[in-house]
């Protein structure tokens, strides 16, 4: 049967900054194609299709209503595929291959992430199950 | 077929979305 795309309205400006993304307006209206848990979902409008950050996106039909899941207290262990370095004050720096527990996994892409005493958002683009193979 | 995604983690959200996020 034919496949139903879900349709977002974008609520901010977005520039993008590679070939494979897509520029988007405040107040546009995209179809979803695929979602990502890193936080990029790939989208179409009219004949124009590319990569849009989740976090510039809110459901068409139930804008109130959230996708999220619900936080984990407990923590998911993961581990770190690449040194990053936060830019915000609430983003944590971790060097690659360290063990962190995930404690919520947004759909912006910026999981908050616990090692040892200290949480931050960190990007699931650069973690790992622990476990999974590479 | 749907390219491979950007390799950099996406923007966080503009400060007025976040705003609204509260």
């Amino acid at each position: 049967g034919p496949i139903i795309l879900q349709s977002y309205r974008v609520i901010a400006d977005y520039e993008k900054n590679s070939k494979s993304e897509l520029s988007v307006k405040d107040g546009d209206v995209v179809d979803v194609v695929e979602k990502t848990e890193n936080g990029w979902w790939f989208c179409q409008m009219k004949n124009k299709r590319g990569w849009v950050p989740a976090a510039y996106l809110e459901p068409l039909d139930s804008p109130d209503e959230s996708e999220e899941q619900d936080p984990n207290y407990e923590g998911e262990l993961h581990i770190t595929t690449k040194d990053f370095t936060g830019e915000m004050e609430d983003e944590l720096d971790v060097k690659e291959g360290e063990t962190v527990e995930v404690i919520h996994k947004l759909l912006d892409g910026w999981w908050v992430v616990r090692r040892g005493s200290v949480t931050g958002y960190f990007p699931a683009m650069y973690l790992q199950k622990s476990g999974d193979a590479v | 077929t749907i390219k491979r995604p950007p390799q950099n983690p996406p923007p966080r959200p503009p400060p007025e979305v976040r705003r609204k996020q509260v």
